[in-house]
């Protein structure tokens, strides 16, 4: 436990008002430790201690804290300031339809968090249709329709027609139909996957979405900032979908998407009911993190 | 008196750097460490390839750990039907890697039946369905909603009916954490047990490899819960992880990684190969 180890690295500390480098850079290590364990990647790591570090040195306990209370605090602070604004919505286009693509890599989440999306839409008491643009895994159009069925949300479908070709026609439809917003489930690919990113970029050349969101697992790894960026840099994401925080993942690719890509992470998926999405919070992340 | 004997702190920065962003856990890569610095002369230490070959000899070892001859298999296990329940959390690549076990042990002249035990998630049934078909395989399959248990049941009546020889289960996936979905598989599991001595011969954990440190507390979980695992599949190899944490999970549990997942297509199924790994992880 993060608290009491760095108690014992402060041990000798009690009644001294300020912190030496020399106290600061041992705690660092148990902190650096911690963040590693919580899958923060390593370079993100590196320049948060950095940045923790200065600030930490001389400064002085806050009253009524230990020093290893009074460096958690910080490095707290900092966590929460860097994972980013807490209540980030989703855009809504100034002319109708808004559209929201979902892209992201295999299995992350992507087909229940656009339900999920639609469903809060829905309540919202606005008018949203589903697109089933994953033409390649088997039955997923289906999985997408038995989640619209559920929701009563229509489904629009093309079966295995070029996904980028259903997309643009889902938003003619939805023009014509009146619905106001178009979400787009779209087939789980690598980012170092040419042809497929070149689908995506084709699809947001011709759909122009309103929004790009990445749907992340929260218990991702060290990979965290390659696909982020990458997904980043090929495609442009407005924000960011973590997933599976309903388990007992630490979830540092969140701290770690943030830092790479300094998007907004707008939702987080807590469960596999399509009523289990909830508003991101930094600060409950933070803790999370920490540990 | 010349002081401990240790590598370098730079060559020291670099190796944890490389492990680390491999997902080997922290933990690990100072455990890999302290016992580099044993193992090497003092003038071993300050010579960057051989210090790497050395990290590159503990992971070896580590990952065979689990590797003995009593690792089951359809090949050295004359018990029939012979059945393999394949488990893990949500998304890693289960269901598809099912697909690809029939295919391989199809080639092989052994005769799969899928049983379609994941009556949970929508259109899982369907999903492996037509995995089925690719394959040529028979699924045993009941109606979406239904329970579990009662697939596998049927499932292994229609093997000892004459219609396989394999059972390869595959189960919802779900989070560790969840006890009542945990309790549920501990509840499979004793049924494949009914009218299959011996089963189920195979649990296979499938992992992606790009999960992070969780993927530790996920093997250790479904391992108690199912009283063991009897082997590993890392799945998604080909994206730009390297599924480090597998370094942990075997060092821990001794669990043997039988298999590697590198692709969506039903042939992208590799046997694993210790070195050939490690290779990747350090490069
Ligand atoms: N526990 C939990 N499970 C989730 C959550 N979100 C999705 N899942 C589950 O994760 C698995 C994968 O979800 P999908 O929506 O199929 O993922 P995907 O990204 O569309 O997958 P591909 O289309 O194959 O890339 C399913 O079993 C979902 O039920 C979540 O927030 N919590
Ligand atoms: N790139 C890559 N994708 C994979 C691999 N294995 C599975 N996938 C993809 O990962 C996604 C999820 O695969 P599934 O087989 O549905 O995963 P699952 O564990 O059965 O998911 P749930 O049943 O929802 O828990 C699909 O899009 C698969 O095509 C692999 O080795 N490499
Ligand atoms: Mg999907
Ligand atoms: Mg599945």
């Amino acid at each position: 436990n993060l608290t009491l180890r760095l108690q014992s690295v402060f041990q000798k500390l009690k009644g001294k008002g300020t912190l030496s480098e020399q106290d600061v850079s041992r705690a660092m290590r148990e902190i650096r430790r911690a963040l590693l364990q919580a899958d923060v990647n390593f370079k993100v790591v590196k320049d948060f201690i950095a940045e923790v570090e200065t600030e930490a040195v001389g400064s002085d306990v806050f009253s009524g804290l230990n020093p290893g209370q009074h460096v958690i605090k910080l490095v707290n602070q900092h966590l929460i300031k860097l994972l980013g604004e807490k209540v980030s919505k989703l855009k809504v286009a100034s002319k109708p339809p808004t559209t929201v693509m979902l892209v992201g890599l295999q299995g992350s989440g992507k087909t229940t968090a656009c339900a999920k999306l639609a469903r809060l839409i829905k309540q919202a008491h606005r008018f949203p249709l589903l697109v089933a643009a994953d033409v390649y895994r088997p039955a997923a159009i289906d999985q997408l329709e038995k989640l619209g069925a559920k929701l009563e949300i229509e489904v629009f479908s093309r079966g295995k027609q070029d996904p980028v070709k259903t997309a643009t026609e889902a938003v003619d439809y939805s023009r014509q139909k009146g619905w106001d917003t178009v979400i787009i489930d779209t087939a789980g690919r690598l980012h170092i996957d040419e042809e497929l990113m070149n689908e995506l970029k084709m699809m947001k050349q011709k759909v122009e979405p309103t929004e790009i969101l990445l749907i992340a697992d929260a218990m991702t790894g060290q990979d965290a900032v390659n696909i982020a960026s990458s997904f980043d840099e090929q495609l442009g994401i407005d924000g960011v979908i973590l997933t599976k925080m309903d388990g007992d993942a630490r979830g540092g690719a969140a701290l770690s998407i943030r830092a790479v890509t300094g998007k907004p992470i707008k939702f987080v998926g807590m469960g596999e009911k399509l009523e289990m999405i909830e508003q991101f919070h930094p600060d409950r992340m933070a803790s999370r993190i920490l540990g | 008196f010349l002081g401990a004997k240790k590598m370098s702190p730079e060559l020291l920065e670099e190796l944890e750097e490389a492990l680390i962003l491999a997902d080997v856990g922290f933990d690990t890569v100072e455990k890999i460490v302290a016992k580099v610095n044993e193992d090497l002369q003092r003038k071993e230490l300050s010579r960057p390839d051989v210090v790497k070959n050395s990290v590159k000899e503990a992971i070896v070892e580590i990952l065979s750990s689990g590797v003995t001859p009593n690792v089951p298999s359809i090949e050295n296990t004359k018990q029939r039907p012979y059945v393999s329940l394949i488990v893990g959390v949500n998304g890693t690549g289960k269901t598809t890697t099912i697909a690809k076990l029939a295919h391989r042990y199809k080639q092989m002249r052994f005769t799969p039946i899928l049983a379609a035990a994941d009556t949970f998630r929508a259109a899982a049934i369907e999903q492996l369905t037509i995995w089925a078909e690719r394959a040529g395989v028979d699924i045993i399959a009941h109606k979406e909603g239904g329970s579990p248990a009662a697939v596998v049941f049927d499932a292994v009546a229609a093997a000892n009916s004459g219609k396989g020889e394999m059972v390869i289960v595959d189960t919802a996936g779900r989070l560790h954490t969840k006890k009542n979905l945990m309790a549920e598989l501990a509840k499979i599991r004793r049924v494949a047990a009914t009218n299959a001595e011996g089963a189920p011969h195979e649990i296979l954990l499938v992992l992606d490899a790009t999960s992070g440190q969780n993927a530790i507390s996920q093997a250790r979980q479904f391992s108690e819960w199912l009283e063991g695992l009897t082997g590993i599949v890392l799945t998604k190899i080909d994206g730009t992880a390297k599924g480090g944490v597998v370094v942990t999970i075997a060092d821990e549990l001794s669990l043997p990684i039988l298999f590697l997942g590198t692709g969506e297509k039903i042939e992208d199924l590799v046997r694993f190969d210790a070195r050939a790994f490690v290779n990747a992880l350090i490069e």
